[in-house]
């Protein structure tokens, strides 16, 4: 890796952002996305937090332009030359421009504006081009690297840990690599002990999470596939509290501990993590143990210990009259479920390894099965 | 000589190389003229300078894995100087 000459950096761990105009390739929540997921990559390995501002003027100012743009580099049309960046320092320094004569995408495949922007920031964070060709410094972009499969080099890490030092909780030495080969406690779906840590419906298909890893099961193929969660979602943690599908903005909610993450299809939604507190909880409540939607009311049953919450996602409040004793209303269910579906107007209750089948009509229980029976085993 | 001959004033390959190394590679105007005469050692060394940091042989010839790269989607940070 190499740096800028005399090795510019931020004074200050806490770096602002601004998005000044987007590219009309991209839904501009794409490109918030994009770009806020690039400043994670770097937000991993080192102290630094990144928080966007609206107006004004930020540490980063992030544009789209096309020709001569004010900077005396101007951009040469499509291919080629796609962005470029400023070292660190006041004004103009640290700004980041794309070419917008390229097509933008979020695809594996085509200029995608994630690896593109993580490349960028890197130069925006003091970095200069590495001549590693692994490394994401690199000068020539790496279109094939998939997007989900992205990992920083070693190179990278060594390069932005010699400015700002390594952060709390990463190693320093070790790559975070997202691929990573199965760990012997690779879970088994037909292990008859085999319990999830959230079960959410996602575009007609039904994940079932454990540690790591996700089971993807769809209608039109009955095997399940087995995916780690990493390789859909970078920055999502493991061993997730809990996850539903909110039908009605196309997103599916997961929560880890008081933080909750929204994504649509494989993209997390910028401005998440968000507190779970947000939603209306008490703060007594430090973690979900489960969540499901009901599309037909369009509401979303939150289960915490031996109580739940009803979250109305119309009105985006929880209603009044909650929490409620989960045996009161849902009689023959155990406090403490791990999962929740609805599915077939039922709702199915995962606890350990097992699984309650519950008639809301009936308001009980009408058959107990293995949690992995949806697993084809 | 690589550049002499084969490639030659106005030759796509040429304004692309000479365009790259000006853009990329800090090749200056004064050098640029010697670009298009046969005592081009300086551009030898240029090209040599981008295939090494780009991690190709350093071959100092405009080859067909240089030309690639060259053709590639890259940053318009310049890798050397700027």
């Amino acid at each position: 890796f190499s740096t800028f000459p005399g090795s510019p950096k931020w004074r200050k761990s806490h770096i602002t952002y601004r998005i000044v105009n987007y590219t009309p390739d991209l839904p501009r929540q794409s490109v918030d996305s994009a770009i806020e997921k690039a400043l994670k990559v770097w937000e991993e390995v080192t102290p630094l937090t990144f928080s966007r501002i609206s107006e004004g003027e930020a540490d980063i100012m992030i544009s789209f332009a096309v020709g001569e743009h004010g900077d005396f580099y101007p951009f040469d049309g499509p291919g080629q030359s796609l962005a470029h960046a400023y070292p660190p320092g006041p004004g103009f320094y640290g700004d980041v421009h794309f070419d917008d004569d390229e097509k933008w995408t979020l695809a594996p495949s085509g200029t995608n504006l994630f690896l593109v922007a993580a490349h960028e920031l890197g130069h925006s964070l003091g970095l200069f081009h590495s001549d590693k060709k692994e490394s994401l410094m690199y000068p020539v972009y790496r279109f094939s690297t998939s997007p989900a499969n992205f990992h920083l080099s070693q190179d990278d890490i060594e390069g932005i840990q010699s400015l700002y030092g390594a952060g709390p909780s990463s190693d320093a030495t070790v790559v975070p690599v997202l691929s990573v080969s199965p760990r012997p406690e690779t879970p088994d779906k037909c292990d008859p002990a085999l319990s999830f840590d959230s079960v959410s419906t996602l575009r007609g298909e039904v994940l079932f999470f454990k540690d790591r890893y996700f089971w993807r099961r769809s209608h039109w193929n009955p095997e399940p596939e087995f995916h780690l969660i990493s390789a859909f979602w970078p920055t999502l943690p493991s061993d997730l509290d809990a996850a539903y599908e909110a039908h009605n903005t196309d997103s599916v909610l997961i929560f880890k501990g008081s933080q909750f993450w929204a994504v649509r299809g494989n993209e997390v939604q910028a401005g998440y993590p968000k507190g779970i507190h947000t939603l209306g909880f008490p703060p007594t409540v430090k973690k979900i143990d489960a969540a499901v939607f009901e599309k037909e009311k369009k509401k979303t049953y939150f289960f915490v210990g031996d109580k739940y919450w009803r979250f109305d996602e119309t009105r985006h409040v929880m209603d009044k009259g909650f929490p409620r004793q989960i045996t009161d209303d849902f009689p023959g269910i155990e406090p403490q479920v791990d999962a929740v579906l609805h599915e077939f107007g039922f709702f199915y209750f995962f606890r350990g390894s097992s699984q309650f089948e519950f008639d809301p009509n009936a308001r009980t229980v009408t058959h107990i099965l293995k949690s992995n029976s949806w697993l084809l085993c | 000589y690589p550049l002499h001959g084969a490639v030659t004033q106005g030759h796509p390959s040429m304004d692309l190389a000479q365009q790259y190394l000006e853009k990329y590679y800090n090749f200056k105007k004064n050098e640029k003229q010697i670009f298009k005469r046969k005592d081009s050692s300086p551009v030898v060394k240029k090209i040599q300078e981008m295939q090494k940091f780009l991690g190709l042989e350093m071959t100092g010839k405009l080859d067909s894995n240089t030309m690639e790269l060259m053709h590639k989607p890259r940053c318009g940070v310049p890798d050397v100087g700027g």
